[in-house]
Formats: structure tokens, C-alpha cells, sequence
């Protein structure tokens, strides 16, 4: 019961060949950290110890979903996400949209830009091979610009309170998966995958199902084309992305600007995974054939 | 009186504070929270006869027995994790994507004779 033992992949071997000219007990301390931390890196389910760029902002999101969880008793692996997935997940992973050059709201030539659609590009390859994908959302903040005011909204609701009058606040909101991009046309093939009505009046994230294209990308030799964004108006006339969905930083933050610059990554769109590395269930079997 | 010394009581088996800070080992590069987390650990006596609040298995009272009978034959039980919780990480990987992962047994709840 005592811990006399050797840290795997010890130093012995090595204590005795001093080629370097160290001291052995620094060589040999050294050795036993390197092997300390390739042991407890496994453990977490890495190969070495990542090394994120700085620039990297941590969305609201998760981290709410990491204060949900350590505020109640953590009684099992799975990771409480109420409302998005009934099966077991203990791994969520969050994706931003890749940026590129030009990627801003004011360059109607944009490449990106697509007349009246937006095309988004996300690296999922992150995501073990092992672990079994249980939903996947791409969230996207909708920002209320034109500020209808409430007073505004009164009058509008006093003078014309029909039907039609509450619609027009509705748009459509189309999610695409990219199934193949056309070269010679710079046009794509696609499906669509989700579809929601906002109302305009609005200031909140907007949640879509990817999970089909995720699955997609996850496949052996399936292409990531992306996923492309449409929004209508009540009527079902096509209007510009960027009017309301926080899809691409506008001129303003290519600035370098802290505040603006913080504000744009707490705003840009990102890619949620829900997933299970099966762990819980290996070792629930392990412990019921111990018993 | 005799000269005979007292007896040194060693503490039985109980779980103990460990704080592992994840700052220390400068992994706070890459790990966002916690900055680091209560561990314990279990240290102790298993001493004969067994009490209940040891939680020992029925093995380890036959072992700690014939221990007490002749410590040759058999070690005395050890002092172990017998109650483990998971804990949350929030971390960046190299792809500068940020995971939310539940681990398994990284918390000891309870101390044990096994």
C-alpha cells in the first residue's frame, strides 16, 4: 500500500549515460515529468499537450455550460444539456467558422458572400473517431439593428394589428449543407438541413440542427464544403445575411479594436458537438463482470 | 512503568486533502477551468479487527484476519479510493476548439479498506 513504484517509462536506463553533460538527477527528474505528464495527457485522452493560439475566445455558451455543471453534483459522465440531446454525452466541443481575407459585411464582391446567402466553413476533424456524435447545432446571434422599439411596435400594433402586420417581423432562416461546389460557376449543390422562423424584433442566439452534415464530414472521403445560410422575408423573398445575422465581422471591426475585437468573438457563429467516447459504458461493463 | 514505551497510534485509513493546481504545472495555457481541483487522497491504517466505517470487503476482513494471525502469510489490506466522482473540464485544443469533457474517477469520495 505504499507508493514505491516507478513512474512509467523511468529513468534508470538513462542515469547512467550522461551525454549531455547535466547532472543525472536533473536528467532523470526531467525524465520522470516528461513521462508524468505523457501519462496524465493519455489519461485526458490527448497525444501531447495542445498549444491554442492566444487570440482564442471562449464562447458565453460554454462556459455556461461548464458553470451549469460544476453547480450541481456531478453524480455521472454525462454532461446535463437539457433540451438538446435525451442520449448520453460527456464530450462538448465548440467550433468557430474558419475565417478568411476579405471575410467582412462591406465587400459585396466577397467570395464568401453569395448574393443573398453566406457561406460558412468549419473544422470538425477535431472529434475522435471513437466518440459517437449525439447532436450537433450551428448557433448563429441575431441582432436586432433597426432597434424597433417598443413604442414603435405599439403604434405599428394600434394602427394595424392584423395578421399580415405580425408576420412581416417573421423571417425564414434556411441552413444549408454544401454538397458540392461547381467551379466553373462559383454555384453549389446543396440540402437543405434546417429551417426556423425569427422574429426580427429579437436579440438572441439562433440554434439550427447540423447533426446530418457533421455525420457527413465524419465519413471516410466526404468532402467539408461548408455550410451555406439563407434568410427570407415574410414573404419569401431572399434578403441580405448580414442585415441581422452576426455571420462576418462588419468594417468597423477590422480595426484593431480590444472591444470590438472581443465583441466579434463573442458574437461570431460556431458549431456545437455533443458527443459520447463510450467511456461510462466501458467501465459500468467492467465493474458488472467484477462483480 | 516497566519502561515499555507507549504504543504509536497510527492514523486509520481516511481520505485526505490533495489540491492538484494545474497552474503549477503550467497547464493553464491550454486548460480554461477549473484552475485546479480537490483531489484527496487515502491514507491510513488498516487495522485489526476491521470497523464498518473502513468499508471493507468481506475479502479484505479475511486478509487483515490472517494478517493479525501471521503477517508472513498475507499483507495487511490497504487503504484505497472506494468512491470516486467525476469532475468538468473546459479546455482549448490545437485546432483552437474549446471542449467540455466529464472525467470519470478524478475525485475521491471515500476512503476503504480493500
Amino acid at each position: 500500500c505504499t507508493y514505491g513504484g516507478q513512474v512509467q517509462g523511468g529513468t534508470d536506463q538513462d542515469s547512467s549515460t550522461d551525454t549531455q553533460g547535466q547532472s543525472t538527477p536533473h536528467r532523470s527528474r526531467e525524465a520522470v515529468i516528461r513521462a508524468f505528464e505523457k501519462n496524465l495527457l493519455n489519461m485526458f485522452g490527448l497525444k501531447e499537450k495542445p498549444k491554442p493560439s492566444r487570440k482564442i475566445h471562449v464562447p458565453q455558451y460554454m462556459l455556461d455550460l461548464y458553470n451549469a455543471q460544476t453547480d450541481s453534483p456531478i453524480s455521472n459522465l454525462d454532461i446535463d444539456v437539457k433540451g438538446k440531446t435525451s442520449r448520453s454525452t460527456n464530450i462538448v466541443r465548440s467550433f468557430h467558422h474558419q475565417e478568411h481575407e476579405g471575410d467582412y459585411t462591406s465587400s459585396q464582391d466577397d467570395s464568401r458572400q453569395h448574393g443573398h446567402t453566406h457561406r460558412l466553413t468549419f473544422n470538425v476533424s477535431a472529434i475522435a473517431d471513437n466518440e459517437v456524435l449525439t447532436d450537433a447545432e450551428l448557433r448563429i446571434f441575431w441582432k436586432n439593428h433597426h432597434s424597433v422599439s417598443k413604442r414603435d411596435l405599439t403604434d405599428r400594433d394600434q394602427t394595424n394589428s392584423t395578421k399580415s402586420s405580425e408576420q412581416s417581423y417573421k423571417h425564414r432562416v434556411n441552413v444549408y449543407q454544401i454538397l458540392k461546389r461547381l467551379v466553373k460557376s462559383n454555384d453549389v449543390i446543396k440540402r437543405l438541413i434546417d429551417t426556423k422562423v425569427v422574429d426580427i424584433r429579437n436579440t438572441s442566439w439562433q440554434s439550427f440542427d447540423v447533426r446530418p452534415a457533421i455525420k457527413d464530414w465524419r465519413r471516410p472521403h466526404r468532402p467539408n464544403h461548408g455550410i451555406e445560410v439563407e434568410v427570407l422575408d415574410h414573404r419569401g423573398r431572399p434578403i441580405s445575411v448580414h442585415r441581422n445575422l452576426r455571420i462576418a465581422r462588419s468594417v468597423s471591426e477590422q480595426v484593431d479594436s480590444s472591444e470590438d475585437e472581443t465583441r466579434w468573438f463573442q458574437e461570431r457563429p460556431h458549431i456545437v458537438t455533443y458527443t459520447d467516447d463510450g467511456r461510462q459504458k466501458r467501465s459500468a461493463i467492467r465493474r458488472t463482470s467484477r462483480q | 512503568r516497566s519502561g515499555k514505551r507507549k504504543r504509536k497510534l497510527k492514523p486509520n485509513c481516511r481520505r485526505h486533502p490533495l489540491y492538484v493546481d494545474f497552474t503549477d504545472v503550467g497547464w493553464n495555457s491550454w486548460i480554461v477551468a477549473p484552475a485546479g481541483y480537490q483531489a484527496y487522497y487515502c491514507q491510513g491504517e488498516c487495522p485489526f479487527p476491521l470497523v464498518d466505517h473502513l468499508n471493507a470487503t468481506n475479502h479484505a476482513i479475511v486478509q487483515t484476519l490472517v494478517n493479525s494471525a501471521s503477517p508472513q502469510l498475507a499483507p495487511k489490506a490497504c487503504c484505497v479510493p472506494t468512491d470516486l466522482s467525476a469532475i468538468s473540464m473546459l479546455y482549448l485544443d490545437d485546432s483552437d476548439s474549446v471542449i467540455l469533457r466529464n472525467y470519470q474517477d478524478m475525485v475521491v469520495e471515500g476512503c476503504g479498506c480493500r
